[in-house]
């Protein structure tokens, strides 16, 4: 059978608190907000880089493990940028 | 430092403040005290006063909430977001909001109330957050023992940006962020710890890992929050597991990644004199299980198994480490070489033909 099928749950948590951070502190745009949903996409790439440029963690635009690391740990309710 | 977006500031520099409820965590008193530490953390450095009031609306309201408290911005129980606030301006204008669902604390387990009010406290009066990892206004948590916090001069030069600077004739300064591929980067102490390298400085240490290329920094109180900040040797016993940290003439010990309770004790367990007042450097020969300190320009071995000095002790560093001079910030021993830190220069020390084979900069290790 294919790994890929479904979702491990571990990925579709991972996938949810990447998107849930840039959210919250990167003004991600939500499914509901953006018109375009592959502009979406690439915009949780650029806002991914825009989290890891702020935190001098290596720009990668994905969630690698110091990002990952970096989304767990307690911290200010206020966002990064913007309002 | 970042300003808030449009520049938000207070017009008046003489602001009050309510303490609207309390956490059953802590103590009354012990609120109240960290609170006001936390505004005198801003007032020391600003012409800003505060000045609490007990009921009606202050510009500032501080109050524990939980969950969903009607401001758009829900909490989300214990971790994660622990409080926010709001920029100056009217009604909920430098309001702070704490999440109520975390266990807040005067000291070091949970969360540290002084320490997260004072943050918070940054965005009430204008400030966003800092990308700078030592500034108070940097969005991760991260513990400082109250008693030994500074404000950093990175919120400093944010919050008199803003408002200008004290009225205080001397010009309060704070500890600034040492930069990783800074040329001029100095270590206090450097030690192996589990395969990994760890870099002390001041109240920071970087932790590099042989097979990864980022080195990453970090608070010596978030790992080890009764460890003191300006760590001045340290070493690694392989066999045992154990790190030993010094500073003056006391030391602790790590097991493991533990901090191992009923310490400091004291350098003179080791069986130095009494007028050795603290150790330069250090490392561990896991080899020969043999330790060599080194103070001023000389230097001690001590035997691990027997745990005790050798004999014939101390000698002189230049007589056994051609090329090392003395005052020597840290050691460390990687596979046959001896690495010594002087100043922003790292030499490489073979012991095999005893003599220093090349010469670095301190910090070549993180991959400037």
């Amino acid at each position: 059978s294919s790994s890929a099928f479904p979702v491990a749950p571990e990925t579709e948590d991972k996938v949810q608190l990447v998107e849930n951070y840039l959210q919250h502190f990167y003004n991600l745009e939500t499914d509901k907000q953006s018109r375009f949903k592959n502009k979406n996409i690439k915009t949780v790439t650029e806002k991914l880089k825009e989290m890891q440029a702020f935190f001098g963690l290596k720009v990668t635009g994905k969630p690698d493990v110091d990002t990952l690391e970096v989304m767990k740990k307690p911290r200010c309710g206020v966002p990064d940028v913007g309002q | 430092y970042v300003l808030t977006d449009g520049n938000p500031k207070w017009e008046r520099k003489n602001l009050t403040y309510r303490i609207v409820n309390y956490t059953p965590d802590m103590n009354q008193a012990d609120v109240e005290k960290a609170i006001q530490k936390a505004f005198k953390v801003w007032s020391d450095v600003s012409p800003l006063t505060f000045k609490r009031i007990y009921d009606g609306n202050a510009d500032i309201m501080m109050s524990f909430e939980t969950g969903d408290h009607r401001d758009n911005s829900p909490f989300d129980g214990p971790n994660g977001l622990l409080a926010h606030a709001f920029q100056p301006g009217n009604g909920i204008g430098g309001d702070v909001h704490f999440d109520e669902e975390e266990y807040w604390t005067k000291g070091s387990n949970g969360y540290n109330l002084f320490f997260v009010a004072a943050h918070e406290l940054g965005h009430s009066l204008g400030l966003s957050h800092s990308t700078d990892p030592g500034a108070l206004m940097y969005p991760t948590y991260s513990y400082i023992e109250p008693n030994e916090f500074h404000l950093p001069q990175d919120d400093i030069n944010g919050i008199q940006t803003v408002y200008g600077p004290s009225d205080n004739p001397v010009k309060p300064t704070g500890p600034t962020t040492p930069g990783t591929c800074d040329p001029k980067l100095t270590f206090d102490a450097v030690a192996t710890m589990r395969g990994e390298l760890l870099f002390f400085k001041d109240r920071y240490f970087w932790r590099k890992h042989p097979q990864m290329t980022e080195v990453d920094l970090n608070f010596i109180s978030l790992f080890w929050p009764n460890l003191p900040s300006g760590i001045q040797a340290a070493y690694e016993n392989v066999e045992r597991d154990q790190v030993f940290l010094f500073k003056e003439n006391k030391y602790w010990v790590l097991s493991g990644y533990d901090l191992v309770y009923n310490h400091p004790k004291s350098i003179y367990d080791f069986g130095f004199p009494k007028n050795v007042k603290r150790i330069n450097a250090a490392f561990s020969d896991e080899n020969s299980g043999k330790t060599y300190f080194f103070v001023g320009d000389k230097y001690w071995r001590y035997d691990e198994n027997s745990r005790s000095m050798d004999q014939g002790y101390p000698k002189k560093i230049i007589n056994d480490f051609r090329g090392i001079g003395k005052k020597i910030d840290a050691a460390f021993q990687s596979g046959r070489y001896i690495y010594f830190f002087i100043g922003t220069r790292q030499f490489q020390f073979d012991p095999n033909v005893k003599r220093v084979v090349s010469v670095m900069k301190s910090n070549s290790w993180f991959n400037c």
